[in-house]
């Protein structure tokens, strides 16, 4: 479902080019579960915002579902990143002065849901995320690991077909990092969800059947996990 | 070095009481090592905000190094703040538009030091989170665990004798984290600085001498850390 070939992605800054995707070949079928590790820097946002359309690379293809994303106009991108990727930011990307609800009902604005569907669903995740209760807090009234809930339920609330997680976990105490772990395990084995993870936490890594890791840039390995 | 007495925090959101400390008495000593964990939204950070004197508790004295902070004006409230206590911040707070290299020497400015010595030492603390060539970047042109690491640097700059942090490796790979854990060490054992980290993180709670747990506003645990 995601196939990327020679894929390349140069920051420059002040004239100086800083190679942040050196070149990756890499294909994920649909219904994986893949985790991407490495270490602080080695470029795992970088090809995670390529894969959800939120930045083109500098060379090479990227192919969603069958199509080369290059093809796609910016409106045609913005309706697909809305209604088949759920993107959950390493910075959680939540809208200020905008309530829990309203920040998880956003997709469903675009995509054009009705407001008492729209509504329920946002309730539902919510309540998914242990959140019942701060529907009306603003971001800045919500914790560290509450703010990051609030950005997952919104990546989940439009069932996207993929979902790019980065490290969705980072915030979060271990029980309730494996309640969340749980929910993505449960929509990639019964519904058949494709889910890409960026972690640096080993045991979140773990649920995942494929193991990537990035380093400068690079693909150092890509093996099947064992401990599944 | 830091003792709290009857300690409360209530946040108001809409006339309704949101009791995010309900009760907290704790005395920690000079030079000791302690780790804060706890759920999410169980009160970590906003304790923390009242010991860094960014917030005022809603009840309750708090007494830093044997003078009750509530006798502090502003001014003086912020000098304290520059000159004893380094902070890091959970969502890193970095200055946007703003180099790696200004951000960290920032508390430098504020304490009059000279303009030789404020590059010196702020090259010093990047080279030593082993961020070496990113001194021009801005904060959005830095990966999560690198704008993590300029905050560390940040907060280390102006060798303070407390640092408070919260959630310091929450985007860091392990090895990254463990070196920065190795300088917080050397820091308390070497300098004696009183180190007081809020993690989540099991194998970074097990540097400190001493581990204090909150549940929903309150400490449910104060141990020693027997592991160490
Ligand atoms: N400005 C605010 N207004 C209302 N409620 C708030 C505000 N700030 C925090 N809270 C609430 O207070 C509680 C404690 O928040 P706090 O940030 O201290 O938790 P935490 O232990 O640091 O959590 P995490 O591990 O997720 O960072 C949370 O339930 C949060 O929703
Ligand atoms: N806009 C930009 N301009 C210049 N360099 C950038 C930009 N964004 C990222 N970089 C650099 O590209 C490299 C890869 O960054 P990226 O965010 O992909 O790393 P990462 O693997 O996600 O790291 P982390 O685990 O710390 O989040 C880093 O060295 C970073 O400094
Ligand atoms: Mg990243
Ligand atoms: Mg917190």
């Amino acid at each position: 479902v995601v196939k990327v070939v020679g894929l390349k992605k140069t920051y420059f800054l002040d004239h100086v080019a800083v190679p942040a995707i050196k070149e990756v070949n890499l294909e994920i079928p649909k219904g994986s579960f893949v985790s991407i590790t490495g270490a602080s820097g080695s470029g795992k946002t970088t090809f995670m915002n390529i894969l959800g359309c939120l930045d083109k690379p500098t060379e090479g293809e990227y192919f969603l579902q069958g199509t080369d994303v290059s093809s796609f106009t910016p409106d045609r991108l913005a309706e697909i990143r809305n209604e088949r990727i759920g993107f959950i930011f390493q910075n959680f990307n939540l809208l200020a002065r905008t309530s829990a609800m309203e920040n998880i009902e956003l997709p469903l604005v675009y995509s054009g849901t009705s407001r008492h569907e729209r509504v329920k669903k946002a309730l539902e995740l919510l309540e998914m995320m242990g959140l019942k209760g701060f529907e009306k807090h603003f971001p800045q009234q919500l914790s560290g690991g509450q703010q990051q809930r609030v950005a997952i339920a919104r990546a989940l609330v439009n069932s996207p077909s993929i979902i790019l997680a980065d490290e969705p976990t980072g915030n979060l105490d271990t029980k309730t990092s494996y309640e969340i772990m749980h929910v993505l395990k449960k929509l990639n084995e019964e519904m058949g969800v494709t889910i890409i993870l960026v972690t640096h936490e080993h045991d979140i890594a773990a649920y995942a059947q494929r193991i990537i890791t990035f380093r400068d840039g690079l693909i150092v390995s890509d093996t099947v996990n064992h401990e599944k």
